[in-house]
């Protein structure tokens, strides 16, 4: 499972998603248990001091690579970020067994995922899956606050959004 | 897919240009 | 050959901007509006319209210097000259003209591409009272007016809210014969 959340620059969720799992042993959807889904907010509220750090620090290659080592479990922003966007962080930061992603847009808007539901696994994630699922949901966020009708900032209600990122977690997340 | 005109179309303006 | 007129100013003979600047610049101007009636979306249509009809006032003077287009004669010269001249050479667009009347004094212009409402997606509360666009049908009210034609120019369907076509329809009430010069 994953949970999935837009955080503008208040720390405020401008959107959030759960994607469920996959089908358990008896056919049924496997989401987060009931007490980690309250659980959900807090761990990733927990992450974004580190997101920032990364947001702030200036560009990594410039100081080849000696990104700032602190930050428990070295989730650190992937050194092999060749490519010029560097927007995608990678994994951030973990709690217990749920590993922690995270995406950053030119204006400052975070994207997080948790991925993971059970505090015991650590569970594996595809990188390359990840982040094309941040960038598409990245160009679904752009058509977004272009449409003058939207403030910037305001909770994303569009439907037609929601089932897009969705369609996307499906496509990339499994 | 929810039907959306602006989440279907490509993020490429069409018409590059209008008259001044 | 009024398409070929149409075309030729458009390359040659017009300074153009960038078409998102424009998109966005009317955004910004209709979202304002409905915060500024608090989203009363019938007084957002007609302060469009009105904004509408007093560029159309202004434009025809450009129009005219532009092509010295002669007087139409009828509404259907009148019809071609607005789709392949009047929005060729403003927006870049060539809406096609349909739906006549019998009596040839009303038409309809539908809109294949429609350079305002690039990126637009209403608002659910207003799909069903706000003419986006409506800033158009007061520029060719106001612009028509200026050349003796009293027309009702009113929007009959749009794309952004969800229906088959963007069309504008165009019918002429009178002739205003006693404003022509002698």
């Amino acid at each position: 499972s994953q949970y999935f959340a837009i955080i503008g620059k208040d720390d405020n969720p401008v959107y959030e998603a759960e994607f469920s799992g996959k089908l358990g042993p008896q056919g049924q959807i496997q989401g987060f248990p009931q007490d980690l889904k309250e659980l959900n907010p807090f761990i990733l509220h927990a992450s974004l001091d580190i997101i920032e750090d990364l947001q702030w620090q200036p560009n990594l290659s410039l100081q080849g690579g000696a990104a700032g080592s602190g930050g428990s479990g070295g989730f650190l922003r992937s050194r092999n970020n060749t490519n010029a966007s560097n927007c995608y962080l990678g994994k951030v930061d973990h709690f217990y067994g749920i590993i922690i992603t995270a995406y950053l847009t030119y204006s400052g808007m975070k994207f997080v995922m948790l991925h993971g539901n059970s505090v015991s696994t650590t569970v594996q994630i595809d990188d390359n899956n990840v982040k094309s699922f941040y960038q598409d949901v990245h160009e679904l966020y752009t058509k977004t606050i272009l449409n003058p009708f939207y403030n910037v900032g305001d909770p994303i209600s569009s439907a037609s959004f929601d089932s897009r990122v969705r369609a996307l977690a499906r496509k990339y997340l499994g | 897919y929810i039907p959306s005109k602006i989440y279907s179309e490509s993020i490429l303006y069409k018409k590059q240009q209008v008259s001044l | 050959s009024l398409k070929i007129i149409g075309d030729e100013i458009w390359k040659n003979k017009t300074e153009k901007i960038n078409a998102e600047l424009f998109a966005m610049t009317y955004g910004s101007i209709v979202s304002q509006l409905c915060q500024d009636f608090q989203r009363d979306y019938k007084k957002v249509n007609d302060q469009l319209f009105t904004m509408g009809y007093n560029i159309g006032v202004r434009l025809i003077e450009d129009f005219l210097a532009r092509t010295a287009m002669p007087r139409c004669e009828d509404m259907v010269r009148t019809a071609e000259v607005i789709s392949k001249c009047a929005f060729k050479i403003f927006l870049n667009i060539s809406p096609q003209v349909s739906n006549w009347s019998p009596n040839k004094e009303a038409f309809s212009l539908i809109f294949p591409e429609n350079p305002l409402s690039e990126f637009v997606e209403l608002p659910m509360d207003a799909t069903k009272d706000l003419w986006y666009s409506n800033i158009l049908c007061g520029v060719m009210k106001g612009a028509l007016e200026m050349v003796q034609l009293d027309c009702d120019v009113y929007f009959v369907s749009d794309v952004l809210r969800s229906e088959q076509q963007t069309e504008i329809r165009v019918k002429l009430n009178k002739v205003l014969r006693d404003e022509i010069p002698i």
